[in-house]
């Protein structure tokens, strides 16, 4: 038996949306740690980690490790009709196949559930190496999606590269170049308008602005976006989800043969 | 151009 409940079922709302273009099926995997899951894109070019912790949650009820496999496009659809501000509560049996989400509103006048069937869904799960990165570069969210954005009018690849200077995003297409630079700001009022770089050592890589600007598609959930980077390794992008667990996308680098 | 690696390749299968 599963029960999880969810006071603020809008950041469940935001991660599926966050998600559901980048990875059509996955296995939500519940166990006493939390609301977890770990899934590739189609092309398994970038790695998706979801963690919601249990004690993140109102009520939460695991009697032993539970792995659903979900279409993320319909769980969205579903989750697309709870308000914002509902309480959401995700149930299932142990070996059923189906998933119920239940939608409260706040003073409780109106209870909604939807039933979703489960599917069987063979994923690969990686293990993802505890790693010291070179370079980490913590932003406002809303910044990073902002260059993301611009820069893919201009090109289809970023390069990003971090120096004592700052950190800086580049990108080249038919039309010409673009180079934006932020600079370390932490004399900002709010916490959420810094730009904080930690560098060990100079990076620079080279990333497919597609998938960064699929990525962005998380800056509802934080105000902030970490981006660890190691010139052997995927760069990590990560939104944290406000005490609860974190949304990480992993992306490998282009690399010169 | 640079090519796009696959995170497989720095990931191990569990």
């Amino acid at each position: 038996m599963l029960e999880l409940r969810l006071v603020q079922g809008s950041l469940l709302k935001k991660v599926m949306e966050s998600i559901k273009d980048l990875v059509n099926d996955a296995n939500f995997d519940c166990s006493a740690t939390g609301f977890s899951l770990q899934a590739m894109d189609s092309s398994h070019v970038a790695l998706v980690s979801l963690l919601l912790r249990s004690e993140g949650f109102e009520h939460y009820r695991c009697d032993r490790n539970l792995s659903m496999g979900m279409n993320l496009g319909n769980m969205a659809k579903m989750l697309k009709c709870a308000g914002n501000d509902d309480i959401v509560t995700v149930k299932a049996d142990d070996g059923g196949d189906c998933v119920t989400f239940m939608f409260e509103s706040p003073n409780q006048d109106k209870i909604a559930d939807f039933e979703m069937k489960l599917m069987d869904i063979d994923s690969e799960h990686l293990g993802i190496p505890e790693a010291e990165y070179e370079a980490i570069v913590r932003m406002p969210s809303a910044e990073f999606a902002r260059i993301c954005k611009d820069l893919s009018t201009i090109g289809d690849t970023v390069v990003i590269s971090v120096t004592k200077e700052g950190v800086k995003f580049s990108t080249r297409g038919d039309i010409g170049t673009a180079n934006i630079v932020l600079r370390q700001n932490t004399s900002v009022d709010k916490p959420e308008e810094a730009t904080i770089i930690e560098m060990e050592t100079p990076v620079s890589l080279t990333f497919a602005l597609r998938y960064m600007n699929s990525f962005t598609k998380a800056t509802p959930l934080a105000s902030q976006v970490t981006v660890s980077l190691s010139s052997e390794l995927p760069v990590v992008v990560e939104y944290k989800i406000a005490e609860m667990g974190y949304l990480r996308f992993y992306l490998a680098p282009k690399i010169e043969e | 151009g640079p090519k796009q690696c696959t995170i497989t390749k720095f990931f191990n299968k569990l």
